[in-house]
């Protein structure tokens, strides 16, 4: 039998990195979310500092832990949904029964390794008109079938307006807080106006999925008790 | 982008050098959003005495990395001198595309070089 071939320098250091492959690039069409940027800009050290001089003191934050979202974790990952495409164009404005939405996540680049300790799901909508007592968001289990047929309710919430981005945190609704993340989500959506209106329109789905690898978490870094 | 070590031996006593990483350079610029690259330095210098002790301000020395430099004083090349490492090192953080269009921002540990000492 023929031995595997040897992984070259450069895979063993992307392996080190806790990538499994070297990315292809940029995709198309995929800008990179303002949360992000944010994320990373309070997150950068060397934002603070230049050349050899040291990070100065007070300034140094908490390590493995993501201070904006105010959770522990090292990885953070925006993840778009993948069911845009296969959605039927909805119309424009009808009344009475809403539609549901299947968003689909793709969680398959989550090492098992990794503790998730924020999955907060991110939808934008569109809406003509508001309703004057808001909507009410649900979030149910979709099964694999492409249809929107919702199976248990994993979260209700109010929503007063649409203007800014609907968030709902999925940890422990979706899955169980000390689980792992699994392959992949698949849910139905359904924001209905409680009271007379218009339907809305799901504009744009995404996960922000917060994760603690403990390999990547230097023992030595975490503040003593 | 290295910062040259003195006369382009390994003169001087051990200390980090500027040394610059470039993600083009590299050939990871198709997937790393930022930063460009990161000031990762290095460790160069001879850590013959009295260098081998450390300044005021510096890492603590290695009472086995004094007593190598005492030896090679006194016997050179018995044993050679102690090694310029990296004594204390910060993260950074990557802001990359994965393969399956992800945004993920991932925090490394150890990847700057803030000290060196001997070891």
């Amino acid at each position: 039998a023929r031995a595997p071939v040897p992984p070259g320098p450069a895979a063993a250091l992307l392996r080190a990195l806790g990538l499994r492959d070297a990315p292809q690039g940029a995709p198309t069409l995929r800008s990179v979310p303002p949360v992000m940027w944010r994320l990373f800009r309070r997150r950068d050290p060397q934002e603070t500092r230049s050349g050899l001089r040291r990070t100065p003191p007070g300034t140094t934050l908490r390590p493995c832990h993501v201070e904006e979202l105010g959770v522990a974790g090292n990885i953070v990952r925006h993840i778009p949904d993948r069911g845009a495409a296969a959605r039927p164009p909805e119309p424009a404005s009808a009344a009475g029964q809403c539609p549901a939405w299947t968003v689909v996540f793709d969680l398959s680049a989550v090492d098992p390794a990794e503790r998730p300790s924020r999955a907060r799901l991110e939808l934008r909508f569109a809406a003509a008109a508001a309703p004057a007592s808001g909507w009410e968001l649900s979030v149910a289990q979709a099964g694999e079938a492409a249809g929107p047929g919702p199976g248990a309710v994993l979260l209700r919430q109010a929503v007063p307006a649409l203007e800014s981005p609907v968030r709902a945190e999925l940890l422990g609704a979706a899955w169980a807080r000390n689980a792992s993340v699994p392959r992949s989500l698949r849910l139905a959506l359904a924001l209905r106006p409680r009271g007379p209106a218009a339907c809305a329109r799901l504009a744009e789905a995404s996960l922000l999925l917060v994760t603690l690898d403990p390999r990547l978490c230097h023992p030595l870094a975490r503040p003593r008790r | 982008e290295a910062e040259p070590a003195a006369g382009g031996g390994l003169g001087g006593a051990c200390r980090a050098r500027r040394l610059y990483v470039s993600f083009r350079e590299v050939g990871w610029h198709r997937w790393v959003i930022a930063p460009r690259g990161f000031l990762a330095n290095y460790c160069q210098g001879q850590c013959a005495l009295p260098a081998a002790l450390s300044g005021p301000g510096g890492p603590p020395a290695l009472n086995h990395a004094v007593l190598r430099a005492l030896m090679h004083g006194a016997s050179p090349g018995a044993g050679g001198l102690p090694c310029c490492v990296p004594a204390r090192l910060s993260p950074i953080s990557m802001l990359f595309f994965d393969n399956s269009d992800n945004v993920v921002l991932r925090h490394y540990e150890d990847m700057v070089v803030d000290e060196c000492g001997c070891r």
